[in-house]
């Protein structure tokens, strides 16, 4: 996180806001409840309250702009830039400027006026921009749903650095980043597609291309913004082209950049019983077309063709793979398995039935 | 005449940088037009490498296809840098 030059800040935490007008784009109800769930972002961790006003000057004036609007800072149309706003301090001090030519919406169309709103008014209360690829005050845009939206920890940090913690018993943590080369870094799940590794982590993906060193790192939301964060299994079906994602007792189907229609759809239509309520670990055999669900201890061996579970499943883990404990995420490549439990890798070949090698989770990001 | 492709998209790539450095990284509007591919260290390529620093790409001070994706990503208006 970065303070403002100069570390400018409200001296008092009763601060006031001023709708002072709205966009014909949205529901007026929705802009107000776009900017009530935006400040309470801040004041969820920090001591810092708002209170909305009518017909005088508020701390944080807040309203839609349109290019020249006497701020010496014209805004430039659709897309490029959506919106600026003033650090703390008198008069236009912590005003927050939306431009009114982009498609403000409370969804994952166009920008989301929530998300948006959230970062500015991280200006108005004197942060800069982050260089954090996952926190709130990043530059660029990044859409995640707003009933799924954490304070990420880089901003809790920042805000609090500046206004203390908030009143509440237990402080507020949010979400960390993850680090390609952290060694505790643990998966949710991970799958191959078209030759490349997908590694799940909570709302962030991480992107390893066999030709590239450099792994990548992008909101699930990016590909796939009717996703949910924390995917908690997944597998590439190469006959079909898809990749077949599970968080709890739902799973989606995924053919490129298009979660296909019609999903989610319960777990249970691949014939698990109703105790198993969500699936940790999968993988896709390559040579027999068998796909391997991982849950608890035990797993299941479905036929992608007969579209049935195998008979005699679900069998004990260690039967047939060995000591290798809970599997958190699983995949197959060039013929062997890996099985990721916690920050350990084990590296399985199905013809010889034996764990051949042991390495770290973050083995293949080249650090 | 006529404009050289490769020629014209360069053009539109130094007016992108250009003012993608002015509004965000606080290269000052001198008049004189940089030069994407004088080597050396103009102020455009010292711009350039603070920006790819700051997105955690690799810092080559050229517009490469990772930096120019981040240039046209949708943003908040305000700067990266103290201006």
């Amino acid at each position: 996180y970065v303070f403002t030059p100069g570390n400018p800040k409200w001296k008092r935490n009763n601060l006031t806001y001023r709708i002072l007008n709205y966009t014909p784009k949205m529901r007026r109800a929705d802009v107000d409840e776009a900017v009530r769930k935006a400040l309470s972002v801040w004041s969820n961790v920090t001591p810092l309250t708002f209170q909305r006003v009518e017909d005088k000057e508020a701390d944080i004036m807040i309203s839609f702009a349109y290019r020249d609007h006497q701020d010496n800072s014209p805004f430039d149309g659709p897309n490029g830039q959506l919106a600026h706003a003033f650090q703390p301090g008198e008069g236009i001090g912590g005003d927050v400027h939306m431009d009114e030519e982009e498609a403000w919406t409370k969804d994952g169309r166009g920008y989301n006026l929530f998300i948006v709103l959230a970062h500015e008014l991280g200006h108005s209360l004197g942060l800069s921009h982050s260089n954090d690829p996952g926190a709130l005050m990043y530059p660029t845009y990044s859409y995640t749903d707003p009933n799924e939206f954490l304070l990420p920890q880089d901003d809790i940090d920042g805000i609090q650095a500046i206004y203390g913690g908030s009143t509440a018993a237990v402080q507020p943590t949010g979400p960390v980043t993850p680090e390609a080369c952290n060694p505790k870094l643990t998966f949710d799940a991970i799958t191959t597609l078209r030759g490349e590794i997908f590694f799940f982590k909570g709302r962030y993906m991480l992107r390893k291309h066999p030709a590239r060193t450099e792994t990548e790192l992008n909101f699930i939301s990016l590909f796939w913004p009717r996703l949910p964060s924390g995917i908690q299994a997944a597998y590439e079906n190469i006959e079909t082209d898809e990749i077949i994602v599970f968080k709890e007792d739902k799973y989606w189907v995924i053919r490129g950049y298009d979660v296909l229609p019609g999903y989610p759809k319960p777990i249970y239509r691949f014939g698990f019983p109703k105790t198993v309520k969500r699936v940790n670990a999968a993988y896709n055999d390559e040579t027999t077309g068998k796909t391997y669900f991982f849950v608890a201890d035990r797993y299941w061996r479905y036929d992608e063709k007969k579209k049935s579970m195998d008979h005699g499943y679900p069998k004990k883990i260690v039967s047939s793979f060995g000591n290798i404990g809970r599997v958190d995420a699983a995949f197959q490549k060039d013929g062997y398995v890996y099985f990721f439990h916690g920050t350990t890798q084990f590296q399985f070949d199905p013809r010889a039935r034996q764990i051949v090698r042991q390495m770290k989770s973050i083995s293949w990001f080249n650090c | 005449f006529p404009v050289v492709p490769e020629a014209e998209d360069e053009g539109k790539t130094l007016q992108l940088v250009e003012s993608y450095l002015q509004n965000f990284y606080d290269l000052q509007k001198d008049g004189h037009h940089h030069h994407l591919r004088r080597s050396g260290q103009n102020p455009l390529t010292a711009k350039l490498k603070e920006m790819q620093s700051f997105f955690g790409l690799e810092v080559t001070g050229k517009p490469d296809l990772d930096t120019l994706e981040v240039m046209k990503k949708p943003r908040c208006g305000i700067p990266d840098v103290e201006k």
